[in-house]
């Protein structure tokens, strides 16, 4: 008699954690920008034997935005996922793995990311603020005049903007923009960009150093401006990282 | 003579017979939520 084919496996089997695990490594060792994601629920598995220890598995996963931007050092472990009051950001990734003689390998991946709804947040958290578009003119002035204050006092390298990863305004007991962005650092001094700041340029890959800052600008009942930059030092790239300077809507982007 | 016998007759008698106290399994997907779900 012919063996049962196996029982198909579940969504929390060991090897169905497995293959979530290689996936979530995958998904942001290749993501461009934002932030790392981590793994919330694997939502469907599907396994396609192709042949003896030879299996295509299609896995459908739910991600959460974590703190840490995807150029971040920081073990994905060691990252906290946004908390629902903090208005989270959902992943929701379809990925396409093969298991060969045991080892997982991405053959393809597809997610898109998106904003929790607003109106949730504000039904639990009335005073909870909430992610703003990207090119939001307050964002937009709140992170130069960030980096012009912060590049104004440093003594490193002169650094430019890589990409605003998230902001939020809230109006009410102050008014406040908080933003979140990724830069790099130039070929530049600070003193060097106060004659020619257009020959600035961001530092070559082989000498790449990324950092990432987060800003508060309180604009009502008084004028206050705090800027705090993190650099990581240099790193050896896992994958290249396009530096264009992006800005980018947090309520939804594609990636593959 | 075949008799169509009622669905819910005959349901009763096809269901197997459970033993006391039994747990259907958990089904297999979606998994569980490891931080919270939006």
């Amino acid at each position: 008699v012919p063996a049962a084919p196996p029982a198909p496996l579940g969504c929390d089997d060991p090897e169905s954690e497995a293959a979530a695990e290689v996936a979530v490594n995958y998904i942001n060792g290749h993501s461009h920008h934002g932030y790392k994601f981590a793994l919330n629920r694997i939502e469907d598995i599907r396994v396609v034997p192709q042949g003896p220890n030879n299996d295509l598995i299609f896995l459908e996963l739910d991600l959460l935005e974590t703190s840490c931007p995807v150029l971040s050092p920081t073990p994905l472990v060691n990252c906290s996922v946004r908390s629902f009051a903090e208005h989270a950001v959902e992943g929701d990734c379809d990925v396409k793995l093969q298991k060969l003689d045991g080892t997982f390998s991405v053959l393809a991946s597809k997610c898109h990311s998106h904003a929790d709804s607003g109106e949730d947040i504000v039904k639990v958290c009335p005073d909870c603020p909430l992610l703003v578009s990207l090119n939001n003119t307050e964002v937009l002035e709140t992170v130069a005049a960030a980096l012009n204050a912060y590049n104004s006092k440093t003594t490193e390298a002169y650094l430019r903007l890589l990409e605003i990863g998230r902001a939020k305004i809230q109006v009410f007991p102050a008014h406040v923009v908080v933003t979140e962005f990724a830069v790099g650092a130039t070929n530049c001094s600070a003193e060097q960009a106060k004659a020619n700041v257009e020959d600035c340029q961001l530092l070559p890959e082989d000498q790449s150093n990324f950092g990432f800052c987060t800003a508060e600008m309180v604009k009502r009942p008084t004028q206050d401006l705090r800027v705090d930059c993190q650099m990581y030092g240099h790193q050896v790239p896992a994958t290249v990282i396009p530096l264009l300077s992006r800005v980018f809507h947090p309520t939804g982007q594609d990636t593959s | 003579s075949v008799t169509k016998r009622a669905v819910a007759e005959a349901a009763q008698h096809d269901k197997v017979p459970r033993p006391v106290g039994f747990v259907p399994p958990p089904p297999p997907c979606p998994g569980r939520i490891r931080h919270f779900d939006i």
